[in-house]
């Protein structure tokens, strides 16, 4: 695993803010200093990990108003784990942004200033291809991708991997995928096992071995502002999650 | 309800697309003439109904070349239903759009012309607030909102309500909300009630009474191309559909 992580699907709703608050915690939890960027306009990182979205400076006042990113990065009620918040004034930044000279570097610029204060930055972001995801592929070192296992998910791949590729090839050459992580999986469901194995052929070696299951405890855990493993250590998404950091830090997942 | 509809919650996989899908083909089995306009690049509504994504003329070239839109829609499997349908070139749409004139207005510009032809005219759109949802907003006369009953989902209403103010002052002025319909209902979800609460506080008298259940025939239908009401007719999930165009149609549910 590399420091910067963009986490990223343009399917909507496939747990990609579940993803980065709960592997940004887990992380956290094992003593590593971690920044999560929020580049949603929605805000569901910020307030999923209980900081406010009333908050006087966002990740819209570094990207279009050259506000250093340093004087917005906000820390939050978890050791080790700060946040870079969104609100809805980044709703329309991408229209901003398509004016801007070398819009697409825009993050980059300011992730690349902070990058040894942190183990790791990870980025959640919404669900499109717009600049507001292009310039969260320019900045990462790495991609990780949540996947459900249901057809509509499976049909937007490969649109996923052409941006992937488009970007590796004009703005960012050192950009890789770190991993797809099946998410929200519930076992009921009869599509899952063929979607699986046609995610495994897409991504052969990638499909991690940590998978994410459905549980109650993860959609309830946002609603008091706290990630999974505080709300419900026990709970199997609390276990999940640091089985997929170990695996991540170490290659292996615990068991 | 009225004729010209928009789909729309800039939250992702809240089930826009299985409701864009599930209402128009249960209004065409009641014998309406009804066409569904996908607006969303990943062009899922598109694939959804069996209609291959590789077609020469999408509603990108209505948008953006200026081609008819009667050139442009294809009839489905499926009798009374036709489609404009959307693919990845859909994708680069929002930033064209940016630098043309009247940009707000482009996708009314050809519904207008075509309000004769259809008793339906339903919209599915992306999960973000840029200019492909703001098109249809303004082309539309009515807009129904799928909400799961989630914590993240009920965070993104106001954000919501504000698109739909904001376009009935300045570009749509007989703009209304034809209703919220309760998607993906899983009632052993915790949460489901209280958010369910929380959500008809909010849109008081606009909660239709039809709520569509979680599903696993519903989830399975598209990878075949087909609505659930063919795929799957004596499902939960085909008669909830079949329900909710009663009561769009009536004023009642059926029973
Ligand atoms: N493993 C899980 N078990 C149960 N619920 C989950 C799980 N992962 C995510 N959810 C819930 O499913 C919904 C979608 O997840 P989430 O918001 O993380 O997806 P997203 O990809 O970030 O969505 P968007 O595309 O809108 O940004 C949320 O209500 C979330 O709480
Ligand atoms: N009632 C249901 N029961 C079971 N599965 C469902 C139901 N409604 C939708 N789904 C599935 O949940 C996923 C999300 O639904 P859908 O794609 O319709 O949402 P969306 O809001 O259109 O997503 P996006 O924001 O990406 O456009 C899809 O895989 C779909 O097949
Ligand atoms: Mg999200
Ligand atoms: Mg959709």
């Amino acid at each position: 695993i590399q420091k910067v992580i963009v986490i990223a699907n343009q399917k909507g709703g496939v747990g990609k803010t579940t993803l980065s608050i709960n592997l940004s915690a887990a992380l956290a939890l094992q003593g590593k200093r971690v920044l999560l960027i929020d580049l949603d306009p929605q805000g569901n990182s910020t307030s999923g990990l209980g900081v406010s979205k009333k908050v006087e400076k966002t990740v819209y006042h570094v990207l279009i108003q050259g506000v250093p990113i340093t004087d917005c990065i906000i820390p939050t009620a978890y050791p080790n784990l700060s946040v870079l918040p969104a609100n809805m004034n980044l709703a329309g930044a991408s229209i901003e942004l398509a004016g801007m000279n070398f819009r697409e570097y825009i993050l980059k610029k300011s992730v690349d200033q902070i990058r040894d204060s942190y183990d790791f930055i990870l980025m959640d972001t919404p669900p499109s291809v717009g600049l507001l995801s292009v310039n969260a592929f320019v900045a990462a070192d790495q991609i990780l991708i949540p996947m459900q296992c249901e057809f509509f998910a499976l049909e937007g791949l490969s649109q996923l991997v052409t941006v992937y590729e488009s970007i590796r090839g004009f703005a960012n050459p050192k950009l890789e995928i770190l991993g797809v992580v099946l998410s929200m999986v519930d076992y009921r469901m009869n599509l899952t096992e063929a979607v699986a194995a046609e995610i495994k052929t897409h991504f052969a070696g990638k499909v991690l071995a940590t998978i994410i299951p459905k549980s109650v405890r993860m959609a309830e855990a946002p609603s008091f502002g706290q990630p999974v493993m505080i709300y419900a250590p026990d709970s199997k998404g609390a276990v999940a999650f640091q089985e997929l950091a170990n695996e991540l830090l170490t290659g292996y997942p615990a068991v």
